[in-house]
């Protein structure tokens, strides 16, 4: 995984830059030194090499740490295997914070859609019962008047 | 062109740049500290040695010339590092969408649906408005309706009230008593002149 | 309320105050025969 990948490389680079920092170079930059002092020179350049090792793992396990780095390159590793069968270039912010909202916005949007559509359709039964609860009333409103216009004829 | 790497950010929380350039000046820092704590055991352990004839000042020069060395192999090497950790570890790939984002692959709506998606909601706001006030309007009526069923049922009682009390005090209709009532009124009439003509 | 669902039955809603105001038509009419009526009595009388 990442991780171990990067953990992988760090090491290489130190072992490298180790190598680099040979005693042969050591001692060649420092002959007067070493012929003077050659068990000294190597003591110090072996205490050079472990002190500056140690710093260096010390700088990246806190990298690792303050970021998190394992958990996260291997979610990562989880992600990048689940998106394996996706050959398609993946979507990528545009950088311009209206479009790149738009999506994120669309699930709530379709949401209140769905609830007022809802929301319409009740309103809509609603209104239906009381429509027809008025037309009833109408129905009865004009049998009275025409019970009423019977016995005003009568009358007349 | 400079990746900014910007998807890479929102995944670390950083971009892979910035962390590589902290590790690599804590790099520096630390063969700069280690050089210099070198160089301070040499100068001291000279001290000792007064006769050996070695100048601070050469030891400053070996110093310089294992450092440049040092410095070159570690700029070349961690450029090595750096492009391998960019591209290899703290790089998402171009096909993989980060699970934050999977409503970018859900809902890929361009400009014009989203505005489209907008104005069917407002629509249907609207539409739901009118439906209340509608709603409010038939409600209005049928409180009207009440006046108006009322006010007509009490005109219809006054009818049927009216014929109940003929009905009781006459044992008839309303029609019927009439129709009783207007010969013997025609008759009383007639009788009524005679009696005025006969009197004169 | 042209697009709302019961928009027919708004559009024909009828005039209460004019059925109502129909009534007095009617009630006159009653007052006409009490009228009547009452005179009729009052000849008997």
């Amino acid at each position: 995984g990442r991780a171990q990948l990067f953990s992988t490389v760090v090491d290489t680079f130190l072992e490298k830059l180790v190598a680099a920092g040979s005693y042969q170079r050591f001692a060649n930059c420092y002959r007067s030194f070493c012929k003077l002092q050659p068990e000294l020179t190597k003591s110090i350049h072996n205490q050079f090499v472990s002190q500056l090792q140690e710093s260096i793992k010390a700088e990246i396990q806190e990298v690792m740490e303050e970021g998190n780095l394992e958990v996260v390159l291997n979610s990562l590793d989880k992600i990048v295997e689940e998106a394996k069968s996706q050959e398609e270039p993946a979507w990528r912010p545009s950088g311009i914070p209206a479009e790149d909202a738009r999506s994120s916005l669309v699930p709530y949007l379709l949401k209140h859609r769905a609830y007022l559509l809802r929301a319409l359709r009740n309103k809509e039964e609603e209104n239906k019962k009381v429509a027809e609860s008025v037309l009833a009333g109408r129905g009865r409103i004009s049998e009275l008047q025409q019970q009423i216009q019977a016995h005003k004829r009568a009358w007349q | 062109s400079v990746n900014p790497m910007a998807y890479e950010a929102q995944f670390f929380g950083f971009t892979p740049q910035t962390c590589m350039l902290r590790v690599y000046a804590a790099f520096q820092d630390y063969l700069f500290d280690m050089m210099l704590v070198v160089e301070t055991v040499i100068l001291k352990k000279l001290e000792g040695l007064s006769e050996c004839g070695i100048s601070p000042l050469h030891i400053r020069k070996s110093t310089e010339k294992f450092l440049l060395f040092l410095q070159e192999n570690f700029d070349e090497l961690f450029g090595k590092m750096e492009e391998m950790l960019l591209q290899l570890v703290l790089n998402i790939p171009k096909n993989v969408l980060l699970p934050e984002d999977k409503v970018h692959k859900d809902y890929p709506y361009s400009k014009e649906q989203f505005q489209a998606l907008q104005d069917e909601i407002h629509q249907l706001q609207e539409q739901y408005k009118a439906e209340v006030s509608a709603g409010q309007a038939l409600r209005a009526e049928l409180e009207e309706q009440k006046v108006v069923q009322a006010e007509l049922e009490k005109i219809l009682q006054c009818f049927v009230g009216l014929e109940n009390i003929c009905r009781e005090h006459w044992n008839c209709s309303f029609r019927e008593s009439f129709a009783f009532l207007t010969p013997s009124l025609k008759k009383l009439q007639d009788k009524l002149k005679d009696v005025e003509e006969k009197s004169k | 309320y042209l697009h709302t669902s019961q928009a027919e039955v708004l559009r024909s809603k009828p005039n209460y105050q004019q059925i109502l105001a129909e009534q007095r038509e009617v009630l006159t009419c009653m007052e006409l025969v009490f009228d009547e009526l009452q005179q009729t009595g009052r000849l008997l009388q």
